[in-house]
């Protein structure tokens, strides 16, 4: 089991490799990816380590499309399904537009709203169906995930929502703690964590 | 100097903290901070170190004003400066009402855009200023710190705008890699890693 941590180094660290490798490079040394992804070089060969990548090259260091093949085994699963997205508001819009902008594996098949205004429209090349037709189709498009992105009040009702209709994984985005069952998966996500951390370094950078 | 991955987890366990103290506890084992933190107890025993928290009451663990106290005190600075957000598009627009609804300090005083249609307008709360006043305004504001929500092949020349009128912390919504100066702490933000781990952990899950 890999701790989740690492899980979310790795796609850090293959964001990074994607990008050399279209500026056609073909080899990185540990220090170099760790400078690249905010971290130490002895957390990138602990990480390249569990995923079973030896040592690079003292010479050249570690081949990126060897690297990429490593990463692409573990975090890519040819049975991962689809996602649901529920609340096209403004930041369920301009996901629906950046995740398929970046043809993100997996990709956003169907998204959800009780705005008479949106059902039945296609934004941002997503399809809105009402919130009465969840279950039929996270089986129909073989749903696994959910991003929540409705306000927070309705977030509890939204989530019992796509886990009966056997979503096990959700990224929320509301401000509001989720109760979920044992197997299904919960990630939050807080800007204002990350306001915080730059509002630090941004002090400690500017007495530099 | 504390590593840039303490100061984040700090900023999770504070939101943690400050919901617990609003369901009226007063005391928390480190395994409890560990478990809403997604994190390990001795990971979150090293961070309080770090800090200066001694271990809590085997019996009672630490007490949550006295961790939420030690670490304002290492994240918040008199100091700080204010946030200009620049594009108040679909993105720039959710993160406006959502900052100023979670009172998030520091808390965005200016907005900047190059469409007429916004310009001069208060959005979310926000004044919207054309891009020729982005000087006076981060002088007059007290404004450190930079968020960019414009599309990416304009992200490096905003940026560049921002670091020449004095800000020096900047989180990036393009994705777009940005070139700045030693003085200036950049962090970027991808929803996509976001997706890749609840996918790889949704899988996970789904075959407990
Ligand atoms: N975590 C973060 O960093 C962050 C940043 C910005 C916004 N947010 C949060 O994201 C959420 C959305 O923000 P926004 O600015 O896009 O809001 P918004 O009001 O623009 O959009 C909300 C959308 O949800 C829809 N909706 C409401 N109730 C629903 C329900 N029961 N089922 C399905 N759809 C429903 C509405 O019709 C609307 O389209 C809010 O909870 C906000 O607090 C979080
Ligand atoms: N990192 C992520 O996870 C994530 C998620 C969603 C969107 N995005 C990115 O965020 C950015 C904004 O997305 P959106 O959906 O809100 O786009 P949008 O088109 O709705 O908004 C862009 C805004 O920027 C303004 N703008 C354009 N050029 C400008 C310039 N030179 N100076 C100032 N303002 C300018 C436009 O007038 C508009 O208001 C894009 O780069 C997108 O790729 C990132």
């Amino acid at each position: 089991k890999i701790p989740a941590r690492t899980i979310e180094r790795l796609a850090i660290y293959r964001r990074q490799l994607l990008e050399l490798k279209s500026n056609r490079l073909s080899h990185i040394y540990s220090h170099q990816l760790a400078e690249l992804a905010n971290n130490t070089p002895a957390q990138v060969r602990r990480d390249l380590m569990i995923i079973g990548c030896s040592g690079g090259n003292p010479k050249q260091g570690y081949g990126i499309d060897y690297l990429l093949n490593s990463i692409n085994s573990i975090l890519d699963n040819d049975k991962a399904g689809q996602i649901a997205l529920v609340g096209v508001g403004d930041l369920g819009k301009a996901i629906l537009s950046y995740s398929n902008y970046q043809r993100s594996t997996p990709s956003v098949a169907a998204a959800f709203d009780i705005d008479e205004e949106k059902i039945g429209k296609v934004i941002a090349s997503c399809k809105c169906y009402p919130l009465s037709e969840m279950k039929t189709k996270v089986k129909e498009l073989g749903i696994t995930l959910g991003i929540i992105t409705v306000p927070s009040v309705y977030a509890q009702k939204v989530t019992d929502k796509l886990v009966s209709a056997g979503v096990t994984g959700i990224l929320n985005f509301a401000p509001a703690t989720l109760r979920v069952p044992n197997n299904v998966f919960v990630e939050r996500i807080d800007i204002t964590m990350e306001i915080e951390k730059v509002a630090y370094f941004a002090n400690e950078y500017s007495r530099l």
